[in-house]
């Protein structure tokens, strides 16, 4: 309850908006 | 009782009753989804911002994007009429909103909207002053502080000087704006407490 963007799921679709971007970093 | 959602970011306040919490939750959450996701993208495109560590990029995205959200949509508050427009295009008032159970959050978003639209910025010193409420050095769990200070710094010395470079004789305008950012922690902060709320319930 202290994390209300992880509650929301928030956490989760900024990681899975930025990955493409940081795939391409990792390449 | 009857529950009601009044967040804007919701298509309309009125939700059915037939719907178990959780259908309700997910319903919210493919709201604002694409809204949220147009915050990363828009991090995205701040120089410098993808050079951060990927957890430090997280750590901002989870803490300012509501800080965000509320500038992008200040526009959805309409102080004359005071009324809210939803995500699904449907305007309510106030009183409608409040008889639903909003909070004095509502008429904090208000008193914040009207402030920043009467500043009467640029797309561009909009933009730039996002960028500016996004990159702070001191949200929680930032890894390298010193990182993201150096590209707070840089964004608001490029603020200052789009600032004066417009407004050549309204040189309060560059104060105002900074002065936005702990009105945004603390709608931040109430916000929050209105999920906690509502997640217990």
């Amino acid at each position: 309850f202290n994390d209300p963007a992880s509650n929301l799921g928030l956490e989760d679709i900024i990681r899975k908006a930025l990955m493409g971007n940081l795939e391409e970093r990792q390449e | 009782k009857r529950m009601h959602l009044v967040c804007p970011m919701n298509t309309s306040p009125h939700v059915d009753p037939q719907k178990s919490g959780h259908e309700v939750w997910e319903e919210f959450s493919h709201s604002f989804t694409p809204a949220v996701r147009e915050v990363v993208e828009f991090a995205k495109k701040i120089p410098g911002f993808r050079d951060l560590s990927q957890h430090d990029q997280v750590s901002l995205l989870k803490a300012g994007t509501f800080e965000v959200l509320v500038v992008r949509f200040a526009s959805l508050f309409d102080v004359k009429d005071r009324t809210v427009t939803f995500l699904g295009g449907k305007k309510y008032s106030v009183d409608t909103l409040r008889a639903m159970g909003a909070s004095d959050l509502l008429n904090s978003m208000f008193d914040f909207s009207e402030k920043l639209i009467n500043l009467g910025l640029s797309e561009e010193e909009m933009s730039l002053f996002t960028a500016v409420v996004l990159v702070s050095a001191d949200r929680s769990g930032i890894e390298n502080v010193n990182s993201v200070e150096a590209l707070q710094e840089t964004l608001i010395r490029a603020l200052r000087s789009l600032i004066t470079k417009n407004h050549p004789n309204e040189s309060a305008i560059f104060t105002k704006l900074l002065l936005k950012l702990p009105d945004l922690r603390s709608l931040n902060n109430m916000h929050s407490e209105q999920l906690l709320a509502f997640k217990v319930h």
